[in-house]
């Protein structure tokens, strides 16, 4: 049976920094 | 059209979505993805050394102009509130603080992935992830 880690299920919203 | 930057998700349903599927929480803890609460969430971020929970509000649902079955949700993400869209599959499930899984078709997910899940709503509150040495 596969395990998942608790981090894939959240999506990764990363803010850009273009300044 | 490429991906918004800051959005990286997959582009398909992936697996650990589906009903049943066994999801380990930072400290070892193996739960069922169906019985995920908020604190699991929380915590296993507090213990990773890496990442941090944010939170994402909903600002806006429409329906993607490349296929029905995608919709484009756009975040607003943290303190600093970056605006941040992303392009996922309408059944594609959201985790909202306080509530649990939602997506922008709710029967859909249900249907397709045996999650219960409401329906996701501009205000909702989500948990996303960055990274913590990001300022």
């Amino acid at each position: 049976v596969p395990v998942f880690p608790w981090h894939s299920l959240v999506p990764f919203l990363a803010p850009t920094q273009s300044d | 059209p490429p991906p918004p930057p800051g959005a990286v998700l997959p582009p398909s349903l992936p697996p650990y979505f589906v009903k049943g599927s066994i999801i380990q929480l930072a400290d070892g803890e193996l739960k069922r993805v169906e019985d995920l609460k908020t604190e699991d969430f929380i915590q296993s971020a507090e213990i990773s050394n890496d990442l941090k929970i944010d939170s994402s509000t909903v600002e806006r649902i429409e329906g993607s102009h490349t296929s029905p079955n995608f919709a484009v949700v756009q975040f607003s993400v943290g303190e600093h509130r970056a605006q941040v869209s992303v392009e996922v599959l309408v059944e594609y499930p959201f985790f909202v603080f306080g509530q649990g899984w939602s997506s922008c078709c709710p029967d859909r997910t249900t249907q397709i992935l045996e999650l219960p899940c409401t329906k996701l709503s501009v205000g909702d509150v989500c948990i996303s992830l960055t990274l913590k040495n990001l300022k």
